[in-house]
């Protein structure tokens, strides 16, 4: 564990909280794309099921299941304590485009063809295009509420510091995994037009809106 | 090669 894993994994804690306490705080979830929130569910439900057949420490096995509990708590305030202020005419982006080609592409490319290694394939895939439904639906609407996009800064934030863990790791462990690097560049790259606009607006007072 | 069960990372 090095400084840039650990930063890396406080900063998806942070982001996961912080969107739960917006929606409980405000209670409403206006602006958040539901899509996202259920691939993510996806994404934990299907990457931590070692959780059932390894032990690695009990910091991986406490913040895989706050990871989980904290992102099905999120979908169910969205889909049903809060629906009345979920914004489904603007979250209109088609999940089954990511998720059919990512589920082939597990089942193509992986380091062991067995059901728990495809299924954790999966989760890698398809978490490096799961804030697409977002990203979208800030698009459409044109705008995005500070707090929303504090969250996405620190769940951007995250994956760019597991990119530097894995230099890291790679140097001082020989350790690498070709299937997480390239999934996490993908995914690092697709915040940083987000980057962009919360360094040049965000931090500087200003709401996130895009130009119409 | 680090395969199925047992990733350390989250």
């Amino acid at each position: 564990m090095n400084i840039f894993r650990l930063t890396g994994d406080l900063s998806h804690l942070a982001a996961i909280i912080i969107l739960l306490l917006k929606i409980w705080k405000s209670r409403s979830c206006a602006g958040i794309s539901g899509k996202s929130q259920i691939l993510f569910a996806m994404v934990f439900t299907t990457r931590y099921l070692d959780l059932l057949t390894a032990y690695i420490s009990l910091y991986n096995t406490s913040m895989k299941i706050i990871y989980i509990g904290c992102s099905y708590a999120t979908v169910y305030l969205i889909y049903a304590k809060f629906k009345a202020t979920y914004d489904g005419n603007h979250d209109t982006f088609r999940v089954e485009f990511l998720v059919v080609p990512v589920g082939g592409l597990s089942f193509l490319v992986n380091h062991d063809f067995s059901p728990l290694e495809i299924l954790w394939t999966f989760s890698i895939y398809l978490e490096a295009v799961a804030i697409l439904p977002q990203l979208f639906m800030i698009s459409k609407t044109g705008e995005a509420e500070t707090i929303t996009t504090h969250y996405l800064f620190f769940l951007g934030l995250y994956r760019a510091l597991y990119l530097i863990n894995w230099v890291w790791r790679f140097y001082f462990e020989g350790f690498f995994d070709m299937i997480a690097i390239v999934a996490g560049v993908v995914q690092t790259i697709l915040y940083c037009d987000f980057f962009y606009l919360y360094v040049t607006k965000v931090l500087k007072g200003k709401k996130l809106s895009l130009p119409a | 090669e680090r395969v199925s069960s047992g990733k350390d990372e989250l």
